[in-house]
């Protein structure tokens, strides 16, 4: 079972889009996937289309009541793709947790009961609280989204320096790291300046995939779908199919 | 003294843009204006120019070491503009802060003995911490930045139940509040579609001043200028200056 983290605590740099679409273009291609929204913004959960209001349960009582995540999984949100959702619970768990040891390792060891499926996603909030912990300590590839602007790089430095954290202090072993650029805008010098200098710095942990800039991206969750079903001949699901394809390359 | 914090916990949707830019035409407009950098990533002082590695003391040591907000602004960063500035260091206040007292009124506080000035602006991060809250309570007017694009609406109402428990709990007292539309990209449905439910919804909370997708607004941090300074001519600039226009005259 591949499990991936998609995390950035620069706000707004593509997660949740490369966390839905990544897990619809796997699940398309027949990998029967299930995405975790850990976000309490829950916008993974809404961009497949998903109501909070009915929601009896959600990642929050994984993490908080002890419950499996089965017994929260919402089944069948896009061909081959199922979802553990969250709401606004969820924020009352990072106070929760606070005091608790092993904190950082619930979705972890949630995840080893888990069967069926070849790939999980894990969508993070832009914080390094204790719901991104989680997603790090969890997973054997960790998704970097980098949008092709100026903070890009600036952020990065705090988000390696947690993840050696993680690394030496609750694994004892590197987590496979790859950066996705995102949003990237051919027009502008910008983009392309900030997509070499990410290039440079971090050379074949880039995936050779780059997400362009694209407005039916950006549509696609007030119809509750993944690009894959609401624009699936747009630049953007393209990228997003290659992607999946690079991914499972690897 | 106005006090104008620039609060939406949504990442990405242009709070660092906004509260950099504003304070920059409020002072080229001949305001004495300081801006609180609040958020440990620091994108505002890195957009004014301010080398983080050379900065002894900054906005954490306000929040923690009771030094006064004079002992830690750095000077004339634009015409009439200083910065209190952040580094991450500020991350440990959240932490730090968590049990005691009065937490969330610091900022308030530490206003009350600064002199000098017609307009204090605060940035803070995507989220709803203590250091958000500070802002909450610090300030005259909340600027909302809401990018127009599917998620601004959904955020919205844990933003409003904050506030709300801030008027009602901390306060006394209601907050103004005032949207800003940002990011709008007038080729897409998706934009146009955004903002009328944005004015339908918040009426004439909503400023007048719509904040255009341009560029320049996302190249201007990495010359350390603010957009007046760097392209004054261009619609990004035009708009952030008709904005402190329409603050000076509310
Ligand atoms: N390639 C793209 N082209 C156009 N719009 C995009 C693209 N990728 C994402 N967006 C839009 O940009 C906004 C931010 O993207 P997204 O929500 O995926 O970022 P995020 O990192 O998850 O944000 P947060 O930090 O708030 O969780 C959303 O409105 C999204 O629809
Ligand atoms: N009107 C605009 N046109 C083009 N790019 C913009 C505009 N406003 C902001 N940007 C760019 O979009 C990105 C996000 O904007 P910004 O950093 O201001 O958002 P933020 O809300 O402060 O993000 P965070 O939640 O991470 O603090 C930045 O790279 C910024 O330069
Ligand atoms: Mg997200
Ligand atoms: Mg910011």
């Amino acid at each position: 079972m591949e499990i991936l983290s998609v995390a950035n605590q620069k706000g707004g740099c593509g997660k949740t889009t490369t966390a839905v679409n990544l897990s619809a273009y796997l699940a398309q291609k027949g990998k029967r996937t299930l995405l975790i929204d850990l976000d309490p913004q829950g916008a993974a959960t809404t961009s497949l289309g998903v109501k909070k209001r009915t929601l009896e349960r959600t990642i929050y009582n994984v993490m908080v009541d002890d419950l499996g995540l089965a017994d929260v999984v919402v089944p069948d949100v896009a061909p081959s793709l199922d979802i553990a959702p969250a709401n606004m619970n969820l924020s009352a768990a990072e106070q929760g947790l606070v005091n608790q040891p092993g904190r950082e390792t619930i979705i972890k060891m949630k995840l080893k009961a888990l069967n069926g499926y070849d790939y999980v996603l894990i969508d993070t909030p832009p914080s390094l609280g204790i719901l991104t912990l989680n997603s790090l300590v969890a997973c054997n590839t960790l998704i970097i989204p980098v949008q092709t602007e100026y903070f890009a790089m600036e952020g990065m430095s705090q988000l390696l320096k947690i993840i050696k954290m993680v690394e030496e202090r609750l694994l004892g072993s590197s987590i496979k790291r790859r950066y996705l650029l995102t949003m990237y805008d051919a027009r502008t010098n910008l983009s392309k300046e900030v997509a070499e200098q990410v290039r440079e710095h971090f050379q074949d942990q880039v995936f050779k995939t780059v997400i362009p800039r694209s407005v039916k991206l950006a549509e696609a969750p007030s119809h509750g779908k993944p690009i894959s079903l609401h624009e699936p001949d747009s630049p953007g699901a393209k990228a997003y199919e290659q992607l999946a394809a690079e991914v499972m390359g690897q």
